[in-house]
């Protein structure tokens, strides 16, 4: 079990670091608290984002918390892959350089998984492959529209 | 594998019944405050029993019946349908009848638990029905859906219950099916609004058996 | 006391109607628990935003939880006064049209307090006064750059 | 009454001594990611004793202090002052010695507590020094400031103090005359990034109380 657990957390750590060196332009990784006996405790995350000093992670700022977080799960699916994610304004805290940075990276990792992200900002709508729009005129219900950004053509 | 397609009936602010379609790679859902858009999420989570109400943040399952069904009718049903394209599964992560597998050549490994037809393996090309079991044609082995249906009655009481391809089933088998799909109540691969942070907020244990789930 | 607490009450909550109206479209008021005696009981928000039957708060969008909460905020200023106001990515749930609807609000009530706003968003930005540019180079501090909007001069 | 300028030593991201000028009405600040936006208004909150070291974001006092100040010395110190512009305060809002006062004819209506020279009522041209206490004199009136200083040793024991236009006060003499210029620390007037929903999620208890705290 510690065995499974040891090449599992390995492997998550390598996709790790790779991950957040380029969403977040510096180093992180993932560190037990008992090496030796993994389940004594628990898992923490190393970041210094831009090659800041480490911090602890609650001083971090709103976007670096969202970008570190966000490394975290990506590291996840490159090692267990789900057949799609879906994310709910996972941008919502970052600039417009880190919210294309991650639009890039989701557009990377779609190659291999369906990812449905719900969000408000221009970079990440830019980038996506094409665009459900939702609205709600007052007093009717939830209307669904499909824009295809490929083939640019509206549908539906 | 990938979803196909989600339909919502009278779910939260959806009335009628809309067919949102879902290509693979990458799509984002936008729109004004206080469209549906996370409502759309709570769909996804609801049909594939991954939260709980609060999840969907419904304070109880009733209240994610469209408001204006609820008020008209003594019973009133919301239900939520989501179709996978499965063309790229290999079969035996579907699990099916014994006679299916057999029938197939490829026994499943560890089926202890007896799903009813929960799955149409891919060379299928006849319903097999020698115990009654029909397993439903449209899905050529390439489709597989799940829905769950809500009811409500004018009093308040309420059912749920889940069909996968047509057929009835539990909420475990369900998940027995998903977790073979890589599809998990606990997992990370539905984030949703506003908790992105939460990974950063919980404590290192909790942490901890994120991996642990995954080993 | 409690008729310090029902004047106070009150007045509160003629100032969250009328903020709510015009933040959100659509009506909003609060609501004690118990009117007769306040203090068994506690304070509810009742919100239609744009004119949507009521549903318990929980299952408000991000974007009308905030536009809710903040229609609070400015119904306790009127209320009582604060001589600043310091606002840190309120913004972060809303589409561009609610952040200019609240970006003109603020200009409105900055007429009688100062509003410190940080915030990433467009229409807030160009709704200020002024804006302090605030940023750090790699391995350096940060460093404080002020824009007279008004004046459209850099200045320090 | 408002924040002129808000000056930060060694704070958090401020290496060195950083002045932050403000002026009446509508400023917005806005920057990348991570380049300190938010530790501005953590400083104010610092200065004030609005908060405690969790609310700036720090698990104690000591990691308020820029870590390259504190690498390098025995002792490291880190201060912010707010300084604002009352000028268009009435004087009987200004907390001084009685003295001070009756010598301008409002006394003020409850001043039990005996702070030390808080303030400095408007008219006053010269210092007041009859008890050794000097009020210094570039506060023509217009200024009132607070400092906050949090020095810390290499072995990372810690002091912090106050000081209202550079006397010497306590914590509780300071929101004294916070309350009387209506800034509280339980006061909604700064929303921290996160929390601005939090109105919404609170108990509806907690939601009242903030109303009896105005009334
Ligand atoms: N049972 C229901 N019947 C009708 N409408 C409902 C029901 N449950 C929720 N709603 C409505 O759905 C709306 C919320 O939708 P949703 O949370 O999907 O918005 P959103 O598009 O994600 O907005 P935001 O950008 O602000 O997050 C609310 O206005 C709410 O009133
Ligand atoms: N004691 C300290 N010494 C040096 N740097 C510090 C200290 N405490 C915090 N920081 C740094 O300050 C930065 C956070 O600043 P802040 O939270 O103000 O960013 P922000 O501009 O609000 O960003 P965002 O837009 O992402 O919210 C972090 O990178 C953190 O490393
Ligand atoms: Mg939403
Ligand atoms: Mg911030």
């Amino acid at each position: 079990r510690q065995h499974a657990f040891q090449e599992a957390f390995d492997a998550v750590n390598e996709n790790f670091k790779a991950i957040f060196a380029q969403l977040s332009d510096g180093d992180g990784y993932l560190q037990l608290d008992d090496p030796q006996s993994p389940f004594n405790g628990g898992l923490n995350l190393v970041a210094h984002p831009k090659g800041k000093p480490v911090r602890r992670l609650a001083s971090m700022s709103g976007g670096e918390k969202s970008l570190t977080a966000l490394s975290f799960i990506f590291a996840l699916q490159r090692y267990r892959p789900s057949p799609f994610y879906a994310f709910d304004e996972v941008d919502m805290f970052l600039d417009g350089a880190n919210v294309e940075r991650l639009s890039k990276m989701i557009k990377h990792q779609a190659q291999q998984a369906q990812f449905i992200v719900v969000s408000l900002r221009r970079p990440m709508i830019e980038a996506a492959q094409r665009t459900i729009g939702v609205t709600q005129a007052r007093g009717a219900y939830t209307q669904v529209l499909g824009i295809n950004l490929e083939a640019k053509s509206a549908s539906m | 594998m990938h979803i196909k397609h989600v339909e919502l009936s009278h779910f939260k602010s959806f009335g009628g019944t809309t067919a949102v379609p879902l290509l693979p790679g990458f799509t984002v859902i936008s729109g004004p405050n206080g469209s549906g858009k996370s409502n759309i999420l709570d769909a996804l989570l609801f049909a594939l029993g991954l939260a709980s109400s609060k999840g969907m943040r419904a304070d109880r399952l009733p209240d994610l019946v469209n408001q204006n069904h609820i008020g008209r009718r003594a019973t009133a049903e919301a239900s939520v349908t989501v179709t996978f394209d499965i063309s790229d599964v290999p079969p035996e992560l579907l699990m099916g009848d014994e006679e299916d597998a057999s029938a197939n050549g490829t026994a499943a490994p560890s089926d202890d638990a007896q799903p009813p037809a929960a799955a149409v393996a891919a060379d299928t090309t006849q319903p097999i029905s020698e115990d009654g079991k029909v397993v439903p044609l449209p899905c050529q082995g390439k489709e597989w859906s799940v829905t769950r249906r809500l009811r409500v009655t004018s009093q308040g009481t309420y059912t749920s219950s889940y069909a996968i391809n047509g057929v009835p089933c539990t909420l475990s088998e369900l998940h027995e099916q998903l977790q073979r799909f890589r599809i998990y109540p606990e997992g990370y691969n539905v984030v949703l609004q506003g908790d992105v942070t939460s990974i950063i907020s919980m404590n290192a244990r909790e942490r901890r058996e994120i991996i642990d789930e995954l080993a």
